[in-house]
């Protein structure tokens, strides 16, 4: 563990709370992708299927179950108890599009041809992807709320500290995985244009909304 | 550098 993991995994936590708050207390999911949502909860239910199959530290098996609960808190939140509120119109992008090229390159390109070691890749691939129903959805209503900016802001944040945990790692470990580095880099490349928004207009008090 | 190994990662 070193101080990029930690603080890059507090940041994933903050982002998948701040996601859950801002559903549960305005009661809405109004500019919520569920779309995205749904392809998190998929992306944590096939990597961590390891919870069942070996024990790594205390830290390790509690942050998997809070990322699995509320991920799909998070689902359940959108599609049944405040269905009435989720913007299905703007929320279009089509799921088969990711999930199926995904699906293909994880059986092609992996370490390992196992059944968890394909899932996993599976998951890290499609995780590098996932966020793009969002960011699709925000490009179509071309705007959005400030808390769900902080809540993309953190969870793109999660992913570049990773990069520099894999830096240190492999500087001091000599440890590198060239699938989760890749796909890392990717995911943190698809918020760039985000993270540029947020930085000159939220953190500048400014709504976040794009030309339309 | 075998990395499917440790998946001590989230």
């Amino acid at each position: 563990m070193n101080i990029f993991r930690l603080t890059g995994d507090l940041s994933h936590l903050a982002a998948i709370i701040i996601l859950l708050l801002k559903i549960w207390k305005t009661r809405s999911c109004a500019g919520i992708s569920g779309k995205s949502q749904i392809l998190f909860a998929l992306v944590f239910t096939t990597r961590y299927l390891d919870l069942l199959t070996s024990f790594i530290s205390f830290y390790n098996t509690i942050m998997k179950l809070i990322y699995i609960g509320c991920a799909y808190a998070t689902v359940y939140l959108i599609y049944m108890k405040f269905k009435a509120t989720y913007d299905g119109n703007h929320d279009s992008f089509r799921l088969e599009f990711l999930v199926v090229p995904v699906g293909g390159l994880a059986c092609l390109v992996n370490h390992d041809f196992s059944f968890l070691e394909i899932l996993w890749t599976f998951s890290i691939y499609l995780e590098s992807v996932a966020i793009l129903p969002q960011l699709f959805m925000i490009s179509k209503t071309g705007e959005a709320e400030t808390i769900t900016t902080h809540y993309l802001f953190f969870l793109g944040l999660y992913r570049a500290l990773y990069l520099f945990n894999w830096i240190w790692r492999f500087y001091f470990e000599g440890f590198f995985d060239m699938i989760a580095i890749v796909a890392g880099v990717v995911q943190t490349i698809l918020y760039c244009d985000f993270f540029y928004l947020y930085v000159t207009k939220v953190l500048k008090g400014k709504k976040l909304s794009l030309p339309a | 550098l075998d990395s499917t190994t440790d998946k001590d990662e989230l």
